[in-house]
């Protein structure tokens, strides 16, 4: 089964 | 005081409609040098940015920064009242709780106005990093929305695939599979139909069908998509608008 990460694993807040 | 005027009213609902679906409530900054906004979907998967530059506005003047925070939903419902071919233009005061579109048709002098009211949304401002991709490609974005709905019927997920002559889109599902397979080729007479590829690695990703359906509203904005790809980090997909541009940002899926 594929799991599908969440955007802030590679874009921090700045 | 921000008096952005936009030629069409047409181009800023095409510019809303292209991902209206996917978030609702977005702050729009607005600057002297144009407007930028950003937003996640609920899911935090997908990343949606807009960047309009000055050229894209019949004019422009932005004395002092200041922030739109608006539910895409409400905002749709005024576009909806104006027509295509008035202008459109934003108003609002340097500490607004409204912002005022004015639609004018100049033939027939009429003038519609609305004020919607602005909203206080708390949403964190991701710094987005320049990337290096293993592969850029740029495609017809109609060719690939028809690939995204085609395949994104099979399977909720949908594959990417990118050799050195090669771009294979797979869906394997419960009814079936499919696959389409493309080669980059130039049209002289028809430059816009052409598919570029630049690959440095190749990869082989997975992504979210549901994702890449709503990526694909960007379409009518733009008659080229860009997608960039990279083993280890969100795909870019892009729509250029005359000034600037609408940005997806979505994180593959990996095989645990």
């Amino acid at each position: 089964m594929a799991a599908q990460p969440t955007i802030s694993r590679f874009f921090k807040p700045v | 005081m921000l008096e952005a005027k936009f030629e069409e009213a047409s181009l800023f609902k095409r510019i809303i409609d292209g991902f209206k679906d996917c978030v609702q409530l977005v702050n729009f900054q607005c600057k002297e040098d144009g407007i930028i906004a950003q937003a996640v979907d609920d899911s935090r998967v997908l990343l949606v940015s807009l960047e309009i530059g000055i050229e894209a506005f019949q004019n422009y003047r932005c004395d002092h920064p200041v922030t739109l925070g608006i539910d895409l939903t409400s905002l749709s419902k005024i576009l909806r009242c104006g027509n295509n071919s008035d202008t459109l233009t934003l108003i609002a005061d340097d500490t607004p709780d409204t912002v005022l579109l004015l639609f004018e048709d100049t033939k027939k002098d009429r003038v519609a106005e609305y004020s919607l009211k602005l909203m206080d949304i708390d949403a964190a401002f991701l710094k987005i990093e320049d990337l290096a991709y293993d592969c850029t490609l740029m495609m017809p974005s109609s060719e690939f929305s028809k690939i995204v709905r085609d395949l994104s019927q099979l399977s909720d997920s949908l594959n990417i695939m990118i050799t050195k002559e090669t771009i294979k889109f797979v869906a394997d599902g419960d009814i079936g599979s499919g696959s389409v397979i493309l080669k980059p080729f130039v049209n002289m007479d028809k430059p816009e139909d052409s598919i570029k590829l630049e690959m440095d690695q190749p990869v082989d990703l997975t992504f979210g069908s549901k994702y890449l359906l709503d990526i694909v509203k960007g379409s009518a904005l733009a008659e080229k998509v860009g997608i960039r790809l990279s083993s280890e980090a969100p795909a870019l997909f892009q729509f250029d608008l005359k000034s600037g541009y609408l940005q997806f940002f979505l994180a593959p899926k990996f095989n645990d």
